[in-house]
């Protein structure tokens, strides 16, 4: 259920965390 | 020896491996491998061996005008000196902190940091929502209004122990160590193996861990 989500858990799952895109050769 | 370090020590910003190495939880060999990795993204666009936002950005979307709250926070914290641009000890230094061993601490704070989007030193009801909102737009999720108040009081009521409305640096840590999974995202696990991503480089290394 959406509402039962942490919104903190929900915003940690940003693409924008996908760090790891910057070492893609 | 001596001759191939001193080339790099032209690049603005460029600072002593030894010296980051010793600061963060790389190796001298690893620091000197995101050195092959920094040079690439730092000529991507414009040659200056200094990290530009469009840079970042598109080697994070590809695509260099694709912005997002996220990606701007991330860029504007590891842009230490607020100059507009990452160098290279800033991108050493940054980078540690998601350094699978990196303290636990370290990920916490840069976590609170990252999330305190104006820099009051509180993360705010507001700024809570205003990431949510962002989240849902990238990930072209819709949720009413109403569901997305829920979510963000519920989140809130648990987090804010001291019921100021706001988020302190304590709090922030008290509902990490009850929630370690939100700090999943300041991990990266291919730090540790930074050195077989750019083999060619530790070929021609003379330093030696």
């Amino acid at each position: 259920k959406p509402v039962s989500m942490n919104a903190f858990e929900l915003i940690s799952r940003s693409k924008s965390f996908n760090l790891e895109n910057l070492f893609e050769k | 020896m001596g001759c191939y370090w001193s080339k790099k020590a032209k690049t603005p910003g460029y600072e002593d491996p030894a010296v980051l190495a010793a600061e963060t939880p790389f190796t001298v060999n690893e620091v000197e491998a995101l050195y092959e990795l920094f040079k690439k993204l730092s000529s991507s666009i414009f040659d200056d061996g200094l990290i530009h936002k469009e840079e970042f950005q598109l080697a994070l979307f590809k695509n260099k005008d694709k912005r997002n709250l996220f990606a701007d926070r991330i860029f504007d914290l590891f842009d230490v000196k607020r100059n507009g641009v990452i160098e290279f000890g800033e991108f050493v230094r940054s980078l540690g902190v998601f350094h699978p061993n990196a303290p636990v601490e370290d990920k916490t704070e840069f976590a609170f940091r990252l999330y305190d989007l104006r820099q009051t030193g509180y993360i705010e009801r507001e700024e809570l929502k205003e990431m949510v909102l962002a989240l849902l737009h990238e990930s072209e999720l819709v949720l009413s209004d109403d569901v997305i108040e829920v979510i963000v009081d519920k989140t809130y009521s648990e987090a804010d122990k001291k019921g100021d409305g706001r988020i302190d640096q304590e709090e922030w840590r008290e509902f990490v160590l009850k929630h370690p999974s939100l700090i999943k995202n300041m991990t990266l696990p291919y730090l540790k193996d930074i050195t077989l991503a750019f083999p060619s480089f530790v070929m021609s290394s003379e330093v030696e861990d």
